[in-house]
């Protein structure tokens, strides 16, 4: 465990509890992407399925990843139902179009293709690395449909952004200091899910610079 | 081939 990975997951939370806070405190969901919700949800069960045959016991840090696994699909599942029911009136459903498949066909097919063992388990876990790479594309996507980002909103982002790009950091450190550690297939998948967050960075910064509005455009 | 990488992260 290093100052990265904390920092990132930290950081993970921070998002997801900066989402539920907008949503409470706005009493809407506007501008919140409900399929990229609901993506990270199947992500996360997908990613997850070791807490099943995992012992929370064994260390100190398979306590705090069970602790954490548990709160990432707990918090998603309830995200998904709030937007469902509660929020429902305030969605842009008909800006949220982004085709789903397109997402979720080509991730499974990167996992049946490239995983590193030949189990259900593995399959289904290098299917959930690959659908997170993605994952946040619906919600770009709506972004840009809209045109004004809530400020809250582009916090919630430039939160998850920070998330990626400290796992990236992790990855270095790790690859410095623990011989022998290597995982192409998360840090392919890794990368490309930081480089997503490229062009949003880019106009949230100077968005910021100029205490202006953040506008895509 | 490639050996599955313990699962430490999140």
């Amino acid at each position: 465990m290093n100052i990265f990975r904390i920092a990132g997951d930290m950081s993970h939370v921070a998002s997801i509890a900066i989402l539920l806070l907008k949503m409470k405190t706005s009493r809407n969901c506007a501008g919140v992407s409900l399929k990229t919700q609901e993506l990270y949800a199947l992500v996360f069960l997908t990613r997850y399925v070791d807490l099943l045959f995992t012992n929370p016991l064994r260390s100190p840090l398979t306590m705090y990843n069970t602790i954490m696994k548990i709160l990432f699909i707990s918090t998603s599942l309830y995200i998904v139902y709030q937007m469902r029911t509660r929020y429902k009136h305030t969605y842009n459903e008909a800006a949220d179009a982004f085709r789903v498949p397109f997402l979720i066909g080509p991730a499974a097919v990167a996992a049946l293709l490239f995983h590193l063992k030949n189990t259900v388990v593995e399959v289904v876990w290098a299917f959930s690395i690959f659908l997170e790479a993605v994952a946040i594309m619906p919600q770009l996507f709506l972004l840009q449909k809209t045109g004004e980002v809530e400020n809250i909103t582009g916090h919630y982002i430039f939160a998850l952004g920070a998330y990626r790009g400290l796992y990236a950091l992790n990855w270095v450190w790790r690859a410095f200091w623990e011989p022998g550690y290597r995982q192409w297939l998360t840090w392919t998948a890794g990368i490309v899910q930081t480089g997503l967050y490229a062009d949003f960075f880019y106009h949230y910064i100077r968005s910021k610079r100029q205490g202006k509005k953040l506008k895509l455009p | 081939g490639p050996t599955a990488a313990p699962k430490d992260e999140l």
